[in-house]
């Protein structure tokens, strides 16, 4: 989901 | 990953190796703020968080554990190492940090984009790494003779906002439905409190003359 992919960044 | 974010990651690694170069190897924390250090220390204790409950990758996870070992010694350091200690420039470096850290909290209650334990304080490091950075400026400031590892170390944090923001421009022109308004505006915020510094830093740069910050 989209709020999953800006927890990849640090 | 992009070339922005890898390098942002790198400039971010490089800031918190040229603080510890400076605190491990010259054992002084002369112009060095502890209460942005701390704030930092808060910062990624609850956002990285996460650790336990999910898994992106094998570079996510070293990173974040370089991240919150460093920024833990690096207080730890500044308080209890007898040397480094009495290199702390403990009369200038009276910004009132609590002050942002209780703000923070409250306006994470307020806008967040789940209100869950893990979401809210997940949302709250974003807030409280934008002005987190403060103390620093401050001390900066107040400080006659900034020494060259300090000013790298700010300037390369600095860097890896900067790189951050192209990395989202370039995740939201390449990746569906990438839009995180939170992370963005704190993210921008955050940068532009590095402005003034960027001015100054790059006069000094270009005339070779030693960093100061007008009071």
């Amino acid at each position: 989901s989209s709020d999953e992919a800006a927890k990849d960044e640090l | 990953m992009n070339i922005f974010r890898l390098a942002g990651d790198m400039t971010h690694l490089a800031s918190v190796l040229v603080l510890l170069l400076k605190i491990h190897t010259i054992k002084s924390c002369a112009g060095v703020s502890l209460k942005t250090q701390e704030l930092y220390a808060i910062v990624f204790a609850t956002r990285y968080l996460d650790i336990f409950t999910s898994f992106y990758s094998i570079y996510n996870t070293l990173m974040k554990l370089v991240f919150l070992g460093s920024s833990f010694s690096i207080v730890l350091y500044m308080k209890y190492h007898k040397t480094v200690h009495r290199s702390y420039d403990r009369e200038q470096d009276t910004f009132r940090h609590w002050f942002l850290v209780l703000p923070c909290l409250l306006l994470a209650l307020l806008i967040h984009e789940k209100f869950t334990f893990l979401e809210v304080l997940w949302t709250f490091s974003l807030y409280l790494e934008a002005v987190a950075i403060l103390p620093q400026l401050v001390l900066l400031q107040r400080t006659r003779n900034i020494d060259n590892l300090t000013g790298q170390y700010v300037f390369l944090l600095g860097g890896y906002r900067g790189l951050y923001i192209l990395n989202w421009i370039y995740r939201y022109f390449t990746e569906p439905h990438f839009v995180h308004w939170i992370t963005w505006i704190s993210g921008l915020v955050q940068t532009l409190l590095y402005a003034d510094f960027f001015f100054y830093y790059s006069q000094s740069w270009k005339n070779n003359k030693k960093l100061q910050l007008p009071a």
